[in-house]
């Protein structure tokens, strides 16, 4: 495993525990799109079917249990628990805009057309684009919390670290997974707005928001 | 080397 792996890891743990400390403390999920937990849920749900049956590690099994707990937990407090303070109103992205071409896509390219294989291939794509009503919802409200902005700016890291772990990987490794790069390009260059405010606003202290 | 699934990755 390359360093710059663990710190993507490292780093997408970080994002999902600081999303749900900050709804857990706050009791709380104003400014959360519930919209793109739901899918990041189905996302940990698709990718990790294989998790009963193969064995790669125990940091891979543990990390995978964690990530569709995490995910699950988040969805529960977003939609059960704390439901009165959720947006609603303001998490007007289309899913079925992103999660029918991530279908369809996964359906054309995959590494064979298997029902593990392609339900793995659809998991992938649409991790890369779950993001997008979290900040179409940004964009719709003009704001966002700090501890929101620092979850987006972890979830994001975690991907763009993942690139790095993919060059290493292919320069030491000849190891190559041309679905998982592509994906994690669109994925990481959705955050580029996103880097952009954060490193100008919320580094110098600022509350994060859009310019109209 | 074939181009194959980063299985091993989370």
């Amino acid at each position: 495993m390359t360093l710059f792996r663990l710190a993507g890891d490292l780093s997408h743990v970080l994002a999902i525990l600081l999303l749900l400390y900050k709804i857990w403390t706050t009791k709380s999920a104003a400014g959360i799109s519930g919209k793109t937990q739901l899918m990041f849920c189905m996302v940990y749900v698709t990718r990790y079917l294989d998790l009963f049956t193969s064995f790669i590690s125990v940091y891979n099994s543990t990390m995978k249990v964690l990530f569709i707990s995490a995910s699950v937990a988040t969805v529960y407090l977003i939609y059960f628990k704390f439901k009165a303070t959720y947006d609603g109103n303001h998490d007007t992205f289309r899913m079925e805009f992103v999660i029918v071409p991530a279908l369809i896509l996964a359906l054309i390219w995959n590494y064979a057309f298997t029902f593990f294989e392609i339900s793995w291939a659809f998991s992938i794509f649409l991790e890369a684009v779950a993001i997008l009503p979290q900040l179409f919802m940004v964009t719709k409200t003009g704001e966002a919390e700090n501890i929101t902005s620092h979850y987006l700016f972890a979830l994001g890291s975690y991907r763009a670290l993942y690139i790095l772990n993919w060059i290493d990987r292919y320069y030491f490794e000849g190891h190559w997974d041309p679905i998982a790069v592509t994906a994690g390009i669109v994925q990481t260059v959705l955050y580029g707005d996103f880097f952009y405010l954060y490193f100008t606003r919320v580094i110098k202290g600022r509350k994060l928001q859009v310019l109209p | 080397q074939p181009a194959a699934a980063s299985k091993d990755e989370l």
